[in-house]
């Protein structure tokens, strides 16, 4: 609103004269020669003035860049890589604008000029694609936006000197924008920002580069904005083509960090499970089953394997997520931690199915992200009570305590959809070799044990089937846990009615059994 | 038994409409993902060459910017005074370079079609190029199929390798033929 | 079943899903040897 008269036209004049000066060959190495010619332009027409004119001349510059490409677009006659060449020889040179202005913003020590500009740049060409997105509606065209961003990106992550100081910041800056753009908020720019945050140099820069593993957090809440947007696809399993499409890119990206980046999917697997859907199992056994790259893993299919052996068995997992703070409101975490110590008070137990159920959430009745934390809060005091005694995890040594109190009460009390996340929670948990698998683990089986009626049973069996039956790959954890659970004859398995209940349901179980033994 | 969604009934149900529903397979029996393009057994990270979310390949490696001198790009002024590209000008190194590294491009079809002119066949099921060695006629020769010593070019090790062979006619490829609507390049 | 919300995201993601972005807008532009996709036979190398 309010552009002063004339500013459109100047700004047009501009534009375009910097479009023929960085495609002249008198520009220079990197256009630096156009550059300082163009800013004295930029100064005679006082574009440079106020901060708000230069708030304007971005805006204004963005919006015409935006409008020659959709008119590009919109050009019938000419070849998709015809129009991107049309497109690119204006957006690249506008791209290279912003850099020089962000690289030479501030004498070259002055970090701060240069990212608050950066921020300023990246906020603007967000607020003309948000509102562009809304205007336009299925008329919306990511091209012009997703080549602004990974130019510039690209730009400013080229080895020179002047960004070595301020990637870090540079990155966050990114984040913060693709965030502000996460495909909930532009729907119509998912496939073009599942690209961007996928990139080799963004991807490269986020979990390898970046000293201290400093961008892996921002990385996991993108990946999380990602599944967020396709999980009530994923929850209802009726995806469209297009919905398939963003679906299998995701299963590609995560493949990429299961091979290159097993550790980040590990030390934030809690919460990434947290928002797949339930019966989003091949997703999420592939986070599952990351382990850090230098464990070997035992063949879990080793007969009379020692889990209780391993080495890595007795260490606990990496958490860099605070699930503890998932567990509201604070008066049910005094309550339980209550109840953990000193088995009081009683009616904490019979309150428990109560606290877990929620309203507001589509699809289900419960908190799974508090069933979630509630269960690793439990385990992991219960690992400790464990250790505090000189034991460790077995069969025996988990069994009459508080936390298995909780634990059976849930397997007893919670309907079958209850029980089905709260068992989901605990498989959550069989991962690679380390003691939260290890208990959680023995957790499974005790509760299989223990179940005073067979639809318990039944459902842990449910729980672990569904996860063996899709395609690779599998935790490790997991498949410990059903090999034991049909190997030991304590457990009785095969006699059960669930297991004979149709032929492909033995079948299943007699070939998994095969492959076990 | 449990006689709803979250019980073995419920899971049996899903997989027998997965067998019916090809909406529900992405999610049911899940995807190979050994088939999604990526090399999971490669000893080099992936996200290197990652191409896209929704290529099944990895990157060429012409296809990835490497932060080089801006003196190193092709400007676009110098691009005028370079020579256009001729494949009939060029040997067979190179035009075996250009097939090989230009998967799913017009360059690859190019120098196939440059290569026929030449003498060479591609072998549909050998995936190999073939061609007579000088001055060696086939031992025998039907209307089928011919044995003989044939030159191969064998990519791993890059050169020129003499076999002896039986070709059979119906297993090489006919001429290659450029499309026609080309995406015309204004830059090439 | 998906609310408004779900449905105009469907809405939206079905309609970009008609112009994907190409992995060629990811990397500068080629002056001399642009990408120039097209479909060659299956039997021919693809890596």
């Amino acid at each position: 609103f309010d552009d002063p008269p004339g500013l459109h036209e100047k700004t047009e004049f501009l534009l375009r004269e910097w479009v023929n000066m960085y495609h002249s060959p008198a520009a220079g190495r990197d256009s630096t020669k156009a550059f300082s010619m163009f800013v004295g332009q930029m100064h005679q027409q006082g574009i440079l003035k106020t901060d708000d004119l230069i708030t304007r001349f971005f805006r204004l510059s963005t919006e015409m860049c935006v409008d020659l490409c959709y008119r590009a677009l919109n050009e019938q006659t000419h070849s998709p890589t015809l129009i991107r060449a049309k497109c690119f020889h204006t957006l690249d040179a506008f791209v290279r604008l912003i850099s020089l202005l962000v690289k030479h913003s501030g004498d070259s020590t002055n970090s701060v000029t240069k990212i608050n500009l950066l921020n300023k740049v990246l906020g603007i060409v967000a607020g003309v694609l948000l509102q562009d997105h809304e205007v336009r509606n299925t008329e919306f065209q990511q091209l012009p936006y997703h080549r602004i961003f990974i130019m510039l990106f690209i730009e400013l992550n080229a080895p020179e000197q002047v960004l070595d100081g301020i990637n870090f910041q540079i990155l966050t800056a990114f984040c913060n924008t693709f965030h502000i753009l996460r495909p909930r908020k532009a729907p119509g720019f998912a496939y073009a920002w599942l690209e961007l945050i996928s990139h080799r140099v963004f991807i490269g820069r986020m979990l390898a580069i970046t000293p201290q593993q400093r961008g892996w957090g921002m990385y996991a809440q993108l990946l999380i904005d990602l599944i967020k947007f396709l999980s009530p696809f994923l929850r209802n399993a009726d995806l469209t083509k297009a919905a398939q499409l963003l679906y299998k890119g995701t299963l590609r990206v995560l493949l990429v960090l299961l091979h290159d980046f097993p550790e980040f999917l590990c030390d934030y697997h809690y919460l990434f499970c947290d928002v797949i859907p339930p019966n989003c199992i091949q997703m999420r056994n592939l986070i599952l089953s990351a382990f850090p790259r230098n464990m070997r893993l035992p063949d879990p299919f080793t007969p009379n394997l020692k889990v209780d052996m391993l080495s890595d068995i007795t260490h606990p997992p990496r958490i860099v997520t605070n699930f503890t703070n998932m567990i509201q409101p604070a008066s049910f975490k005094k309550d339980l931690d209550s109840y953990l110590k000193s088995r009081a008070p009683v009616t904490f137990l019979s309150d428990l199915r109560s606290n877990l159920q929620v309203s507001n959430e589509p699809g289900t009745r419960y908190s799974i992200p508090l069933i979630n934390a509630l269960v690793l809060y439990v385990g992991t005091q219960a690992i400790t009570y464990i250790h505090s005694k000189g034991q460790t995890p077995s069969m025996s040594t988990i069994a009459h305590s508080s936390h298995m109190d909780i634990f059976q009460n849930l397997a007893v009390d919670l309907d079958t959809e209850g029980r089905y996340l709260f068992l989901n929670a605990i498989a959550n948990q069989l991962r690679y070799p380390n003691s939260h698998t290890h208990y959680f683990s023995c957790t499974l089986l005790y509760l299989f044990a223990e179940a005073n009626t067979e639809a318990i049973q039944e459902q842990i069996t449910r729980v672990l089937l569904e996860r063996l039956i899709v395609n690779r790959p599998h935790p490790w954890g997991l498949l410990i846990t059903f090999i034991e659970l049909i190997k030991n004859p304590s457990f009785n398995f095969w006699n059960h009615e669930f297991v004979h209940c149709a032929p492909e349901i033995h079948k299943l179980f007699e070939s998994v059994a095969r492959s076990c033994t | 038994m449990v006689n709803d969604q979250f019980g073995m009934v419920g899971l049996l149900t899903f997989i027998r409409a997965a067998e019916t529903d090809p909406n529900l397979v992405a999610l049911a029996p899940g995807i190979d993902l050994t088939t999604l393009g990526l090399n999971l057994n490669s000893p080099e990270n992936l996200y290197s060459t990652f191409q896209s979310p929704w290529a099944d390949s990895p990157c060429r490696p012409q296809d990835i910017d490497f932060h080089v001198h801006s003196e190193y790009l092709t400007n676009i002024f110098i691009r005028e005074k370079l020579a256009p590209i001729k494949l009939n000008r060029y040997g067979e190194d190179l035009l075996f370079f250009l097939f090989y590294m230009n998967n799913g491009d017009v360059l690859q079809l190019a120098a196939a079609v440059e290569l026929y002119n030449r003498d060479w066949r591609y072998h549909k099921e050998d995936r190999v190029w073939i061609t007579r060695a000088p001055g060696m006629d086939p031992s025998i020769k039907t209307n089928s199929y011919e044995k003989g010593t044939y030159y191969f070019w064998d990519a791993p090790s890059w050169r020129k390798v003499a076999k002896e062979f039986l070709l059979e006619y119906d297993k090489l490829e006919d001429r290659p033929h450029l499309p026609h609507t080309l995406h015309h390049n204004p830059n090439q | 079943p998906l609310n408004k919300e779900h449905l105009y995201h469907l809405a939206m993601l079905d309609s970009s899903y008609h112009h994907l972005p190409h992995p060629s807008d990811s990397e500068r532009l080629r002056h001399y040897l642009p990408r120039n996709p097209c479909p060659t036979a299956a039997y021919y190398p693809q890596l």
